[in-house]
Formats: C-alpha cells, structure tokens, sequence
C-alpha cells in the first residue's frame, strides 16, 4: 500500500525533470494523449517508471519491459466490473511480474460518521447508523478470450483493507496474469465486490484501476528490433514517384532488351543494344532478400545503380551505327 | 566538419523523433544522443582506434596491396549503450521499452 500524495506528481515538475533538450519543442500528439494534464496515475507511474529505467544499466524489475493497461469499466449482474485487455502483449515478453493498482476510497458517510460518534452520544445523527458496515473489499480475477459471452474462468480473488482516507493498493497478481496467458485468456475481469447492494459510484479517471506488467522481451536484442515495434509507416509515403523509375515500368526490375539486327553481322559492333542477360543490381537483389519480415510496411527498396565491371568500356549506345543489308547483298560482299 | 578528427572516431548525432516522423506515439524522450561512427582505418592504425587482429591484418593486406579490391577496415560502432522509451503501442496502452545498442560510446576499426 501507498499514499495517495506519494504517487501524484504535478505535471510542472515532472516537465522539469525531462530537461532543457525536451522542452525545446511543444509537447507532441502522444504526450497529450496521457490525459487532462498527464494526471491520471497510469501516466504518472509510467513516466516514473520511465525516469527510473533510463539510468544506464537499470531494469525494470529484472526485464527490460513495462506494460501498462487501463481498466474499461463495464456492469454484468449489476456489479461493478473492469475490463483488461492484454492482448498487445507479445510472444517474446516473458511475464516476470504483474500488479493490480487499486484506489480504495475512504467508507461512505455513515462509517465516517460512525467513526467520529463518540459513545453514549445524543445526538441523533449517530443513532441512526446501520451497523455492520463492510470493512474489506474483494476483488474476483476472472480471465476469458475474446468474442466469448461466459463470466470467464475465475483466477483469483483478494481482499482489499478499506483505509480511513483514499489509498492506492497494490496487489501482486502475477499467477492471476501468467495463467491466464498460458491457457490464451488475455481479457482479465476484476469485480469489485463490496458487499453493498448499490452499484460502486462511477469513479474519476484519475483514480480507475490498472495493471501494470513487467516481462522481459527476448526479441529485443535481435536486430532491427526497435524498427519492430516502433516503425509504424513507410517513411516514403506512397505516392511519391521512385528515382528513375519509368510511369509504366513493370514488378520486374529487370530491363528487357531486344536485339535489333535481323541480318548476320559482319564485324565485331554489336547489332543493337547489349545482348548480354540483365544483371540486376546488387543493392536491389540484396533488398529483395533480406527485408526484415514485420507487420508495417517496410522501407521501400530503392533501385540501385547499374553495376559496371568492366572499366574503360565505352557505353553503348542505344541506336546502332552499323549499316544493315539483306543477306543476298552480303553474299556477294563475302564473294568479293 | 573541418575541426573532426580524420582518423575513425565518434561524432555527435543528435536524432530527434519527430524527424523521422515517430513523435506520434513515442512520449519520452522526445530526442536522444545517438552519435555515429565515421573516419579513416588505414595502417597504419592509431591504438585509439581499437583495431581488432583482423582488422590489422586486412590493413596491412590492403596497404601491401597484395589483394587487389581489399577495402580498408570499417570504422564501427564498438561499445554501445541502451535506451528507455516511453511509448504507446497498437491499443494507445503506455509502455516502456529498454532498448539495446541505441547510442554510441566508443568506435573501432573491424
């Protein structure tokens, strides 16, 4: 458990601790997407979190990844219900440990009051209080797959002190979490049982539940593994015309060619254009090979220059400059 | 570019994500120091250079001229550090990633 003021951090002094580097430029579409003045305590433990792992050599808790889920708040049965969804979890992260971040607000009035009532008091108010009011909160795991109308398979239930005063709780649902991903269940369920028959207030955005996930990605330290979660679109945009690229130019990169002489040559001038097979080029068969497989688009290979190995040899010309004759007029030139 | 060292060694880089068009979902950090690699790796080579045995070897091949078509070592990234980044994934969920081999510290010739 910890106190509510141990976690909120006014926007002002987390901008502070980001530095003179990022404050040159204006707080781009992502960083106002945290919410109203990055204070929702996702983004607030997440940035954190953040400042933490940046030293050189620090791991977030022994991995090198931290996922973070907000809650989506549903009712089934007239009960409060939130709703996780995991799914973007990949393959290669390895679970090491999850935790359910809960803020438990303070009793309702009555308790309070009961709280503050002395005994043997007369004043009317404390008279009337219920008793037996509830002094814990349960919390149900429930875990289910997608497209599936059932409660879900039931993981694990805990119990939750109700402090005097608004508290955020922590709860280690590691097993809950690692279970429900190896039986394909990435919808986690908690359900808030009180044990008051009313429906739980609707709660700020500020204080909503969430879980935080921390797992190391084997895939990480593979090449272009950056490019694989964070290269979302083609940096050429599509449109653009390629270099040197003909409007009407097939798939295939290679240059067809034609021979253009009908007649026997008589000379070593090469009737035409280049008889010689079209070799591609090496950055392009190169690229054809060894684009790294990822679900975005990938950069689009640029046609590479045509290699020349031969130096000094004149460029031929598209046009030939050799006379052609008809194969009667070329007999009686040999004969001559 | 005058005053840089001609021989391999690191140079400033800095990368700012919104140049290359990924400040949409990445939150923090909104540029980092990458640094790059780029000089010369002829023989012969300065120790601060780091050659590796081959990378000697191929020098000194490529000075002899023995081989014809043998290219002077890389000058490459040799220690590297990683980097912490803050952003949102597919489903707008924040998330931290501690990337691996982002920035350099030392180059050498291999």
């Amino acid at each position: 458990s910890h106190n509510a003021p141990a976690w909120s951090a006014p926007p002002a002094a987390a901008d502070d601790l980001r530095g003179d580097r990022d404050s040159q430029r204006p707080p781009g579409e992502a960083a106002s997407t945290l919410g109203p003045g990055a204070q929702d305590m996702v983004a607030v433990h997440m940035h954190r979190l953040y400042e933490k792992y940046s030293r050189r050599g620090a791991r977030p808790g022994g991995g090198n990844t931290v996922r973070s889920f907000r809650a989506r708040l549903d009712v089934v049965d007239q009960k409060t219900v939130y709703f996780f969804n995991l799914t973007s979890m990949q393959d290669s992260e390895m679970i090491l440990t999850a935790t359910f971040h809960f803020y438990s607000e303070p009793p309702r009035w009555p308790r309070a009051r009961e709280l503050l009532c002395k005994p043997r008091t007369k004043n009317a108010s404390c008279r009337l209080l219920p008793p037996g009011l509830p002094a814990h909160q349960h919390l149900l795991f429930r875990s289910l797959s997608q497209n599936t109308a059932t409660q879900g398979l039931l993981r694990g239930a805990m119990t939750l002190a109700s402090p005097l005063r608004g508290l955020w709780q922590t709860k280690d649902i590691s097993p809950i979490v690692k279970g429900a991903r190896r039986d394909g269940e990435l919808l986690l369920s908690v359900q808030l049982d009180s044990g008051e028959k009313d429906l739980e207030a609707p709660r700020p955005s500020s204080h909503a539940p969430y879980v935080l996930v921390y797992a190391n990605d084997l895939a990480i330290s593979e090449p272009n593994s950056v490019a694989v979660t964070l290269q979302r679109y083609d940096p050429f945009p599509a449109g653009d015309p390629e270099p040197r690229a003909a409007p009407n130019s097939s798939v295939d990169p290679r240059v067809r060619r034609a021979a253009q002489a009908s007649g026997p040559l008589q000379d070593n001038e090469l009737p035409g254009l280049d008889e010689r097979p079209a070799r591609l080029p090496h950055t392009q068969h190169y690229h054809k090979h060894e684009l790294w497989p990822s679900p975005f688009r990938a950069l689009k290979p640029r046609p590479g220059r045509r290699d020349r190995r031969k130096k000094g040899q004149d460029l031929f010309m598209a046009s030939s400059q050799v006379l052609d004759f008809d194969e009667k007029t070329m007999q009686k030139a040999r004969r001559k | 570019q005058w005053d840089e060292p001609r021989v391999c060694s690191r140079r400033y880089l800095k990368v700012d994500f919104a140049d290359i068009g990924w400040n949409e979902w990445i939150i923090s950090p909104k540029s980092f120091d990458a640094y790059y690699c780029a000089g010369a790796c002829e023989f012969p080579m300065p120790k601060i250079v780091r050659p590796s045995n081959h990378a000697t070897i191929q020098s000194i091949v490529r000075a002899v001229g023995i081989v014809p078509g043998i290219p002077e070592p890389c000058c490459v990234p040799d220690k590297m550090n990683s980097l912490g980044v803050l952003f949102l994934d597919e489903n707008r969920n924040v998330v931290l990633k501690v990337y691996p081999n982002m920035s350099v510290e030392t180059c050498a010739c291999r």
